[in-house]
């Protein structure tokens, strides 16, 4: 389950795009997945110090935009970024 | 809509009218640049070690961008990119309920030089997604929310701020995962690590990313206007593995469809073998779903994953 200390520990967040966000014309349900293993583990890579996660946040904002998508937070683990948008 | 970034590979899931396949020059551009992987074989297209690219058929195909209107568009569009891709269309296709799916074949050049593969993927790899609609009205009203949006657009930005919570979206995101329920979705019995965030929307929605165990997510989204109501639930948690074998995908699947109680709903789940005991529990849950008739259950071998597509429609 989950407590309130989650609402503290954000890696990143943005409360100006949290404030303004509205959410009227999203009005289409079914989401579009996109899944792209680039190596099947991580001991694939030549070089395992440089991943994905070794692109800085304001790279992946500007990807993000050609997707019309914009980062309201994201929750950082040992493992793996998790980005909520918005949209 | 949601992003997951792992070491090397991306989940990315995006709703409304986003224009999901458009980053992919950029992405590659900007992969290529920043850690010089180059995926680009001697035709020019690319060859990443395997591709995923699903949706469900639109509600309102016209207000989508672009090639988003159309599947085969968007087929055409990623086989500009990627080496050895095929598309399926599962399910009716007279009906406006089917699911629609791109993927490549694996780059086995990549598999060859992996050989303790198998050792770093003990939970099987499986991915479980219930696309719902049609929910009950009640359900969806835990998803709307009506508070105000300021107009700040011309402030100085607040990005990045760490350990700030004065944050209105997110605490009622919060609010909404404990009332619903969402948080208590698999049983950790192992007590792994949770992490969780949310955001409402306004002026109504929901999205909702929690982290397991430091490697395992699941989300969900929720759009619960009348008429068009829709929430997904997608999780590659390994059931198994999170509650001491306690729990499987189909008690999963009962908690899900209980927030939501929709009409309908299909699910996916992908699994590397036929033989992996969630494939074949989620097989044969007609009995244990008794509010719902099955319409379709399909099969596909996808050369390395198998695919199980179920839809069904409340009795």
């Amino acid at each position: 389950t989950i407590s309130i200390k989650e609402l503290t520990n954000h890696s990143y967040i943005d409360h100006q795009l949290s404030a303004t966000l509205d959410s009227t014309e999203a009005f289409e349900g079914p989401e579009k997945l996109l899944e792209i293993w680039f190596y099947p583990t991580i001991s694939n890579m030549k070089d395992p110090a440089k991943t994905l996660r070794s692109i800085n946040v304001e790279k992946w904002v500007h990807i993000l935009k050609l997707v019309q998508c914009e980062v309201l937070s994201i929750k950082s683990t040992k493992m793996m970024d998790a980005f909520l948008l918005s949209e | 809509s949601s992003l997951f970034v792992y070491d090397h590979k991306i989940t990315l899931k995006t709703c409304g009218t986003t224009t999901t396949l458009f980053c992919l020059e950029e992405l590659f551009k900007i992969i290529k640049d920043e850690l010089n992987w180059d995926f680009k074989n001697e035709n020019g297209k690319l060859e990443p070690f395997k591709v995923f690219y699903s949706r469900r058929c639109f509600m309102f195909p016209a207000k989508q961008h672009s090639i988003h209107k159309n599947w085969s568009d968007e087929i055409e569009y990623l086989n500009k990119f990627f080496a050895n891709g095929r598309s399926y269309l599962v399910g009716r296709n007279d009906k406006g309920n089917h699911w629609n799916l791109y993927v490549t074949d694996t780059n086995k050049m990549m598999i060859k030089e992996s050989p303790q593969e198998q050792e770093e993927q003990p939970y099987n790899d499986e991915t479980l997604e219930i696309l719902m609609t049609g929910l009950n009205p009640n359900c969806a009203q835990q998803f709307v929310c009506n508070r105000d949006v300021k107009d700040i657009k011309n402030e100085p930005s607040t990005n990045n701020n760490k350990g700030d919570a004065d944050d209105e979206g997110h605490l009622l995101g919060y609010n909404m995962t404990k009332k619903s329920g969402l948080d208590k979705i698999y049983n950790n019995v192992k007590d792994v690590s949770f992490h969780h965030d949310a955001f409402a929307f306004t002026p109504c929605g929901y999205s909702s990313n929690v982290v397991m165990d430091e490697e395992y997510y699941y989300t969900l989204h929720v759009t619960p206007e009348k008429g068009w109501s829709y929430a997904s639930f997608e999780s590659n948690v390994p059931v198994n593995h999170v509650s001491k074998g306690e729990q499987d995908n189909v008690q999963v699947l009962k908690h899900v469809l209980n927030v939501f109680q929709p009409k309908e709903f299909c699910l996916t789940f992908f699994s590397k073998e036929m033989s992996n005991e969630s494939f074949t529990k989620l097989m044969n849950i007609v009995k244990q779903v008794t509010s719902y008739q099955k319409k379709d259950r399909i099969i596909y071998d996808l050369e390395d994953y198998q695919l199980l597509y179920m839809r069904f429609e409340r009795s």
